[in-house]
């Protein structure tokens, strides 16, 4: 779209054009496309394909965080609270993850926490039969989810197995009740195990525009996200929300979702996902 | 706030007189971050601040208005005509069973919505709606529709283990003629706009079942990629409307403008809530004030 042409206004208008329809909203594309004309300006960048180059390296500085590495080894159980608004595919997330330990030659005991939504523990049992987890802990509908995550790591701990994932209903990052109930829910496993949930992940869909930042912020202010999974990648959308994210909130992307199959979940890989972006 | 803003542009305006191109230039550019920000697409933001500029330029500002409340009054009025002035009813009318099927992206709501959108039938315009579970991929789907049928009453039509989506949509159609079902609510499997494979499942299903409405069910919080999504769906099954699910959170919902501006097909409904009650009628001038925030 813009190679071949010398850096002018039009230049950086079309690129902004194509961070703004990539998601990657107002804010960070303002930051980023000041930080080119400061280059552009001081004659560090002569044409477009430098342009190209040093958005990309700019993109990178915004998407790597310091953190502390996804090892699941650092505790028996490690366990994973998997958590998010409605529909961004948590649920699909937790089977991938399950099925990717299992690989890993680690054993999973899943939680079915979701005691809300129509059928979330049928589906959840099947995700886990797919994965071979070593079992799904679950109760009633209706029940107390900080009941099913209490009962999953005591069980986990009993049995010495290696990892604990927990599913929880989707819920908007607006409702205080239940945002509360994530917060109870992460105590409870706290009581049981010291130190867990060892991993927080948001779940976000790459088809969210801006709302994906509040939804960071409220359920990272409620408690305290450790990574991010980003899913559906493998439509159109760009996922570019997650580059202001990264650089506000200094979360790290843990894994991608790229389709719907239990082998869809990659490791994120900060140049490949800024390489995608144009 | 928009309004603040453009206050502050306005300020600047010496005494009264007309809006011409310098002023409106500034109060352009905030609209377009206010829009870009609620995301709205980035084209459509382009086209419709054109139409903004055509309507306020040479305008002489009114006795009762402040500039700033002048290009606000414009801006506002745009976006309601551009929404689809007057609340559009759902499409009843033939011969009994009406089928309604419900298409969209992965997670939009469309399960849960069908459910909602059976209440709304059975008690607020009487109804004996059907539910039809056409997902035989996602897991646990069909069990997922049945649970909420039973919660409100609804029968669902229970398909065999080898029926595929068309074949159940067909049996669910023959019994509902024998057991006197008015409408049927077809759930249908999420799935992304540019699988062929799936998209022409639903063609095959529109040809043979002959839905009176086919809408798109889409997330209110959904970002540029919006107009991709309801523009390919528009093209490959003609929608007769669209219901925006989600809309209870803080998303500020442009993508209710890109879909409108794409599709030119009427939002009809609003999900405002995991509840089974949780849906209203979409009310347009309600959506422009919080896409302008
Ligand atoms: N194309 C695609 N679809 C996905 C991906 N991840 C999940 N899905 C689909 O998204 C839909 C929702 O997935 P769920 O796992 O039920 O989402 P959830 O967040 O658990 O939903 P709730 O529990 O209802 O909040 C399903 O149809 C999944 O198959 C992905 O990476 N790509
Ligand atoms: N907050 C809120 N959640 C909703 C609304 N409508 C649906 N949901 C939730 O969104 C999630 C996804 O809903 P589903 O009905 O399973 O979505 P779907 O489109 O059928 O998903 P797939 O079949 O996997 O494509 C569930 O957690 C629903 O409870 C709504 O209006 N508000
Ligand atoms: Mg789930
Ligand atoms: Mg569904």
């Amino acid at each position: 779209l813009i190679t071949g042409k010398k850096i002018d206004d039009e230049v950086l208008e079309r690129l902004e054009e194509i961070l703004i329809m990539a998601d990657v909203g107002v804010k960070a594309t303002d930051e980023l496309i000041r930080q080119l004309s400061k280059m552009v300006g001081k004659n560090e960048i002569k044409d477009s394909e430098q342009l190209k180059e040093c958005l990309k390296q700019e993109v990178l500085k915004f998407l790597k965080v310091e953190a502390p590495p996804f090892d699941t080894s650092k505790a028996r159980p490690f366990v994973i609270m998997v958590v998010g608004v409605n529909g961004t595919g948590k649920t699909t997330a937790i089977g991938k993850m399950a099925k990717w330990f299992k690989d890993q030659g680690k054993q999973s005991i899943l939680a079915a926490a979701d005691t809300f939504r129509a059928a979330a523990i049928e589906q959840l049992e099947i995700w886990g039969k797919r994965a071979g987890v070593v079992d799904v802990i679950k109760s009633q509908p209706g029940a107390d989810p900080s009941a099913v995550a209490f009962d999953a790591v005591s069980t986990a701990k009993a049995r010495g197995i290696d990892i604990v994932i927990i599913d929880t209903a989707g819920r908007l990052h607006t409702k205080v009740n239940l945002m509360e109930e994530l917060k109870k829910t992460k105590r409870v496993i706290g009581k049981v195990m010291p130190g867990a949930p060892h991993e927080i992940l948001l779940v976000l869909d790459a088809t969210t525009g801006q709302n994906a930042i509040a939804q960071t912020k409220m359920f990272n202010e409620a408690l305290g996200v450790t990574g991010l999974i980003l899913t559906k990648l493998d439509g159109t959308a760009k996922g570019g929300i997650v580059i202001g994210i990264c650089h506000e909130f200094n979360i790290p992307i843990r894994f991608l979702g790229v389709g719907e199959k239990i082998t869809d979940l990659r490791l994120f890989d900060a140049e490949e996902f800024a390489e995608a972006l144009f | 706030s928009l309004s603040e803003k453009l206050n502050n542009i306005f300020r600047k305006l010496k005494g009264r007189g007309k809006l011409n191109e310098e002023n409106i230039k500034d109060a352009l550019k905030e609209i377009k971050f206010a829009l870009l920000e609620a995301d709205v697409n980035y084209k459509v933001v382009k086209d419709f601040l054109e139409s903004v500029r055509e309507k306020a330029l040479g305008q002489e500002v009114m006795r009762s208005l402040t500039p700033a409340q002048q290009v606000i009054k414009i801006v506002h009025e745009e976006m309601v005509a551009l929404m689809g002035g007057k609340c559009s009813e759902i499409n009843l009318k033939g011969p009994i069973p009406v089928p309604i099927m419900l298409v969209g992206l992965q997670g939009s709501g469309k399960t849960t919505t069908c459910a909602k959108l059976a209440r709304f039938l059975k008690n607020k315009k009487h109804r004996k709606p059907y539910l039809v579970p056409a997902d035989i991929y996602r897991p646990a789907a069909i069990d997922q529709l049945k649970k909420l049928g039973d919660q409100i009453g609804v029968d669902v039509y229970l398909p065999t283990p080898n029926e595929d989506p068309l074949e159940i949509c067909e049996n669910a159609m023959k019994k509902a003629k024998m057991n006197g079902y008015d409408t049927l609510v077809i759930d249908t499997a999420g799935r992304l706009h540019i699988n062929e494979k799936m998209m022409n499942e639903l063609e095959i299903i529109k040809q043979r079942v002959r839905p009176r409405e086919i809408l798109l069910v889409a997330d209110a919080m959904t970002g540029q990629d919006a107009v991709n999504i309801a523009k390919t769906f528009n093209e490959k099954l003609d929608i007769d409307g669209v219901i925006l699910t989600k809309t209870e959170g803080d998303a500020r919902g442009g993508a209710a403008l890109s879909i409108k501006a794409v599709t030119k097909k009427p939002i009809k409904f609003i999900g405002v809530g995991e509840k089974i009650d949780a849906l209203e009628l979409f009310h347009p001038e309600r959506m422009a004030s919080r896409i302008l925030g």
